[in-house]
């Protein structure tokens, strides 16, 4: 564990406490795409297959429990609340996400460390997390007036993987060996999606105006 | 690709 990581993760944790303390408190997710949520819980449920049968460490286990918990309480949230459902946006969230479910499952076929299932699976949730946020992202363009717990969650969630991204080139630097050439690469694809965001957000931040994505 | 390496990250 090296401060990055932990970083990361903290970053990644308090995105989803944002979301959590949004749609909770004042009962909406305007603005929040539930294919991102339900393509986030996909990415958790096949990453943590093994959650049972390889224990790394009680932090390892706890935050796996968390994420799993959180991803599918939101998605919960969006489709059976009847106040949070009410708010959902759904004729503006049409990405069909499909077109990136299975290209990632085919190329985790195809590009993997070892052909078993759950390598497989493992190799899925890292292709499908990089593009996850479309639909987000595509939802943020249309939406007019984004609200700034929405900007914070899509900031946080970017800004876990840019950690990340620091994460492994100090592993890299300090041990001797460590390559991950799948995830880096998968994790670098994921953070350049949200550049043009991070642009518009810190502008947004600077100039202390509303958060707009040009269509 | 190298082995299946260890899923010490969350």
């Amino acid at each position: 564990m090296n401060v990055f990581r932990l970083a990361g993760d903290m970053t990644h944790l308090s995105s989803i406490l944002v979301l959590l303390l949004k749609i909770h408190t004042i009962k909406s997710c305007a603005g929040i795409s539930l294919k991102t949520q339900e393509l986030y819980a996909l990415v958790f449920i096949t990453r943590y297959l093994d959650i049972f049968d390889r224990f790394t460490s009680i932090y390892n286990f706890l935050m796996k429990l968390i994420f799993l918990g959180s991803s599918l309480s939101i998605v919960w949230y969006m489709r059976r609340h009847k106040a949070v459902h009410r708010s959902y946006d759904k004729d503006q969230d049409t990405f069909r996400y499909q077109f990136i479910v299975l290209p990632c499952l085919l190329l985790a076929l195809v590009i993997n460390h070892k052909l078993t299932f759950k390598e497989v699976m493992w190799t899925f949730s890292l292709y499908l997390e990089a593009v996850a946020i479309l639909p987000q992202l595509v939802l943020l363009q249309r939406t007019r007036n984004i609200d700034n717990l929405t900007g914070q969650y899509v900031f946080l969630l970017g800004a876990y993987r840019a950690l990340y991204l620091l994460n492994w080139v100090y592993r890299y630097f300090t041990e001797p060996g460590f390559v991950r050439w799948i995830t880096w690469i998968a994790g670098l694809v994921q953070t350049l999606l949200y550049a043009d965001f991070f642009y518009y957000y810190i502008l947004s931040w600077k100039n202390n105006v509303k958060l707009e994505l040009p269509a | 690709f190298e082995a299946p390496p260890v899923k010490d990250e969350l």
